[in-house]
């Protein structure tokens, strides 16, 4: 499903002080997987996850997204491949302010044209599955870290996408609460064979998944499958 | 230091949807104490520690800290105890996005007139302090979340402020630099006597700290002294 071949990040490679954030990544995941990236804050996971996530492009090396060379796309292509193929939880939500929660848990939708009706109903049941039912109506600052870090959720997995990427998902949520999402993604890869990689500094967050990718200083340091819970 | 009586926040109270995130706390914590707030996500922690923090007023109830009524005042007289007397950790970091690390951190000292010089040497000390010696000249959206969130907490023990209130600090930060900065806030406590009030959903955050209080629903349903690290 994704394959990167010595993908480098140089932050301001224009300027004086260009920093490399990713010095020569190389990674294969295959589809129906649940990996979980680790590693010290600014090691690089995130700009990592932004890569493969199509929401930034690698300053050297491929990136290969069932098969498609993506890494040298730009603007509407890569959009549109970003929006049909994956849902992305970004460690700071992104919701829009002035928009409340389901209307922010619709906006994949609106990209791919679902009907109104159609769009209310499943960003509903998104945020009734994160546990927000009441919630609908709140905007951003209306709504608590993890109630926010809830609807980023919501809002990832509503367009059925193959492929869930979630950065850090459950910082700001209780141990419950956690447990939840946990095991709502564990079904979303069990039942419906969806991939997801997520990162996290919890250790009992990355026991769900089945391989853990540890990242230091812009390279992988270690990549091992093993048993999930 | 800090006696609530009676403190509710209903939110929306003069609209049809009011919601009442605390419903009646009473708390009170000497100076020096080192205490953490844990809660599920929704339950009132945040709202708590914005009343605490004269970010925001109560409902009803009253606020006094350090022996001075607070709850009723607004506005500047609000700001300038703010300002001298807590420094203050947003869940969310807060930080301007236009500005760099190193004046995001000088920013709490523009309000008490330290002179230029000393405002960008201390701030300097405060980064340096929080492991991010080099970083002082990025921006927010060149930094990472756990980046993000430490010159957070460097503008909030910057200006040397008696009471320290940090809303989930270390949730970006993996458990290397989550250790170092309870470690910082440990001495903070000890050494310099500051009062220490943090919220986590992390237990092994919260074992660093001598009183658990816990909340849910808007209420102190638990409120235990303890044996800290
Ligand atoms: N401006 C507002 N208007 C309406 N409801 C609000 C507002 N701000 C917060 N709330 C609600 O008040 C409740 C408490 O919010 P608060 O942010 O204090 O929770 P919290 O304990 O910090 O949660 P978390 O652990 O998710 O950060 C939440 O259910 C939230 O939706
Ligand atoms: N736009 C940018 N310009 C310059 N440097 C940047 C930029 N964005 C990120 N960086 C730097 O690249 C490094 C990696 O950042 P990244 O966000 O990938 O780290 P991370 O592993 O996600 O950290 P955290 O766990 O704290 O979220 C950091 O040191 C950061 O300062
Ligand atoms: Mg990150
Ligand atoms: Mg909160």
């Amino acid at each position: 499903l994704i394959r990167l071949s010595d993908v480098t990040k140089i932050y301001g490679a224009e300027n004086k002080h260009p920093f490399t954030a990713l010095a020569g990544v190389s990674l294969q995941i295959e589809a129906g997987e649940f990996a979980a990236i680790m590693g010290p804050s600014g090691s690089g996971k995130s700009t990592l996850m932004h890569i493969l996530g199509c929401l930034d492009t690698p300053t050297t090396g491929e990136y290969h997204l069932e098969g498609d060379n993506v890494d040298r796309l730009r603007g509407d292509q890569l959009a549109a491949i970003r929006n049909k193929k994956i849902g992305f939880v970004f460690q700071g939500f992104n919701l829009i302010p002035r928009t409340n929660a389901v209307e922010n848990v619709e906006l994949p939708m609106l990209y791919s044209n679902t009907p109104p009706e159609e769009r209310r109903r499943r960003a509903a049941e998104a945020l009734r599955r994160m546990g927000l039912a009441g919630w609908e109506g709140n905007r951003p600052n209306e709504l608590s870290g993890g109630q926010q870090q809830r609807v980023a959720i919501a809002r990832a997995i509503v367009n059925d996408a193959p492929l869930i990427l979630a950065d850090e998902p459950t910082g700001n949520l209780d141990t419950k609460t956690s447990a939840e999402i946990m095991e709502l993604f564990v079904r979303i890869n069990r039942e419906e064979g969806k991939t997801i990689i997520l990162v996290t500094h919890e250790a009992d967050i990355a026991a769900y998944s089945r391989r853990i990718i540890r990242v230091r200083d812009g390279l992988i340091v270690d990549d091992e499958r093993r048993e999930g819970r």
